[in-house]
């Protein structure tokens, strides 16, 4: 829920400090985040360049963040130890930007039982809920699922959980970190206004009649159809895998009644990139000759080509497999264009069968390097016994390194129940070119929530980066070192030879009741996207705004503002004002924080009032009373006198 | 075998950011969120 007043909110484009402090791990998973916030919302980050208010992402004794745009110039979010994960470093953000926890929302109590027993004594004031003059839910209902909610068992004394959903079957599902839900992005656009991702571009599922306006190219032989099943395969779309009576389609050129040479030429809607580099993703399914190609093209337009000039991109190295295959494509575009997916028979093949398309995803978004898939991943995690792992093939970075993962399908020992995964090194024998021990490379094991709209994906990640002064536990050795010095010789499944580095990574990656929610197994299959990242840049400090257009406002309109005791001067609504320092128990105050007062003295001070008062209704009374009595006793008299007249 | 163990990042624990702070000693409202000056008077 989000703090109510448009003060507290940001401009669209926050700008941020990445402070020296910052591990170089949180340092790159904090730009991941904000690649998530690009994708997801209209929210964009930027380096801050001198803008009165920004924030400051530094390392402190844990992870915690004010609510809202305080306009305090330096606004500190702390990523401290263990902090390093992307959906906690999202569920920040959202603080930042304006939101408090879900179970705080006004309508708490409809959805979820606080056992106050259960609660950590003084932990209590975490429970406390804001009422709808404080907080809005923006029109969205209870969310279970939010990364903005507690876990069931948050501050609790025991063993018991201290928050008990009204529905059972959430139980496990509060307190999730792995992305944003959907009310979580439907409630950030809603208080920012969001339309549109920043970086996204484009999602079809071919669901509906009107592909996405994807249209069929010119001059080409036969046409890509929108169908639910194919002769010769596949039997469904990868979308609903045919769940659904009347609905899964996907796109598919039949190559089994198109004649030689033949091509198929199906064209997106017109697209408008902002960064230049796209990401392009999609399954494919080839049921077509052995020789049949599909080739991804492009279609820019400008000034001097109005109609298009159609720019090749990469042949789709996907040989005939029963089986829904995913594909990433890079692609550069830096002016209006199209993405062209082009199927050519080239010769002759099976009667029946084609290329298929679904699920095609584009953003301007840098694409993940490796793809693991595991067939059969529920079997695989029922029945592997504990503690035992298997690995992904080796993969060998841009800069030369080459890496695996290892996952435990049921858990390290001591962990059931849960997918353990971890990061290695690997060598071959005759590899040269390397600098050892490894230096700040980053790596990222995702697995992918396959729901077919990129946005909506709530992927699982774990990062971890390479420090090349990293010592091993116990050991004068460096942990990332040439893995044929600290690593173990291996045979691969082929009967290849290397040498595997030890493995970084959690025994508490994902448990079980999550890896079988959403889509993290589809058709069987987990997939997971795995990338080596050179993150070395990192290590050096962001630079600070220099330049004269780039200063900000704040120092020179702060010269000749000296706040005292240790207030700094901001510039708000145009004028310097001075922000004051607070302890727990005192306070500055004034225009240069010259005053300082505590809570002792504002208790004295409010009992001195209270007894001011008393003391000035007493005296009120007192003489109240005396004139009063003193009028009574002069009309007394007065009486007496009549009287006496009357009885004369 | 590799001859330097495994290492868990988080120690082996599943610690949610209120975990974190709590052992970090920290005491904020909601487990994570700072109040300013204005919000603590």
């Amino acid at each position: 829920n989000s703090i109510i007043g448009d003060k507290y909110r940001w401009p669209l484009t926050i700008p941020y400090y990445l402070e020296d402090d910052l591990e170089i791990n949180a340092k790159g998973v904090t730009l991941k985040a904000f690649e998530q916030y690009r994708l997801k919302s209209c929210i964009d980050f930027k380096p801050w360049s001198g803008e009165a208010n920004y924030i400051s992402v530094f390392k402190g004794n844990g992870c915690f963040s004010s609510v809202g745009n305080r306009h305090v110039g330096k606004q500190r979010l702390s990523i401290g130890a263990n902090c390093d994960r992307i959906a906690t470093i999202e569920h920040e953000f959202l603080h930042a930007l304006g939101f408090w926890h879900e179970q705080s929302r006004a309508d708490r109590d409809d959805y979820v039982r606080i056992m106050w027993d259960r609660i950590s004594e003084g932990k209590e004031h975490n429970f406390n809920t804001y009422d709808d003059t404080t907080s809005s839910s923006l029109g969205v209902p209870y969310d279970y699922g939010s990364m903005m909610h507690y876990s069931k068992n948050a501050f609790r004394n025991g063993t018991e959980p201290t928050i008990v959903t009204k529905i059972p079957a959430f139980s496990d599902v509060i307190g999730q970190r792995m992305e944003f839900s959907d009310s979580d992005l439907l409630k950030l656009h809603r208080l920012y206004n969001c339309t549109q991702g920043s970086t996204f571009l484009d999602s079809c599922d071919f669901e509906r009649e009107n592909i996405c306006g994807m249209i069929q190219g010119q001059g080409d032989k036969a046409d890509w159809v929108r169908v639910a099943s194919a002769a010769g395969g596949p039997d469904t779309d990868y979308s609903n895998l045919g769940k659904c009576t009347g609905s899964g389609y996907f796109m598919h050129f039949s190559t089994g009644t198109a004649s030689t040479g033949d091509t198929a030429l199906l064209e997106s809607r017109l697209l408008y990139p902002k960064r230049g580099y796209q990401c392009l993703q999609f399954f494919y399914y080839n049921s077509a000759g052995a020789n049949d190609t599909l080739k991804i093209y492009v279609r820019e337009y400008d000034e001097a080509n109005p109609s298009g000039t159609l720019r090749f991109i990469q042949t789709i190295d996907g040989s005939p497999q029963e089986l829904w295959q995913l594909h990433h494509v890079s692609l550069d575009a830096k002016t209006k264009f199209r993405v062209v997916f082009e199927g050519t028979k080239v010769g002759s093949g099976p009667a029946a069968g084609g290329l298929s398309l679904d699920d095609i995803n584009l953003s301007e978004t840098t694409c993940p390097e490796f793809i693991w898939r595991v067939k059969n991943f529920s079997d695989v995690m029922d029945n592997t016994p504990a503690n035992t792992p298997i690995y992904s093939p080796p993969f060998t970075s841009k800069e030369g390194y080459t890496f695996q993962m290892t996952l435990y399908p049921s858990g390290r020992e001591g962990y059931p129940g849960e997918l353990s995964a971890y990061a290695n090194l690997v060598a071959r024998e005759g590899d040269t070119g390397q600098i050892w021990p490894c230096p700040w490379k980053q790596m990222t094991m995702m697995l992918m929530d396959q729901n077919p709209h990129i946005q909506k994906r709530m992927s699982n990640q774990r990062s971890v980066t390479t420090d090349p002064n990293m010592k091993a536990s116990g050991s004068d050795q460096f942990f990332w070192d040439d893995p044929r010095k600290v690593g173990g010789e291996v045979t691969d499944t082929d009967g290849s030879k290397y040498f595997r580095g030890p493995g970084y990574g959690t025994a508490v990656y994902l448990t079980h009741l999550r890896a079988k929610s959403r889509d993290f197994i589809k058709g069987g299959d987990a997939i997971f996207l795995l990338t080596m990242e050179d993150v070395s840049h990192l290590t050096e400090s962001q630079p600070l705004p220099s330049s004269p257009s780039q200063t900000p406002a704040t120092p020179d309109r702060c010269l000749d503002v000296k706040c005292e005791n240790g207030g700094i001067c901001v510039v708000d609504e145009g004028g310097p004002a001075c922000r004051c320092a607070v302890g727990e128990d005192y306070w500055y105050y004034g225009d240069r924080c010259q005053h300082s007062r505590t809570y002792w003295d504002t208790t004295v001070l409010a009992l001195a009032t209270s007894l001011s008062v008393l003391g000035a209704m007493i005296v009120i009374t007192l003489v109240s009373v005396y004139c009063v009595r003193r009028r009574y006793k002069n009309r007394s008299k007065n009486h007496d006198i009549i009287m006496k007249n009357i009885h004369a | 075998t590799p001859k330097i163990l495994d290492y868990d990042v988080d120690g082996g624990r599943d610690l949610d950011i209120f975990d974190i702070n709590e052992e970090a000693g920290l005491d904020l409202v909601e487990g994570d969120i700072v109040l300013d000056e204005r919000q603590t008077r």
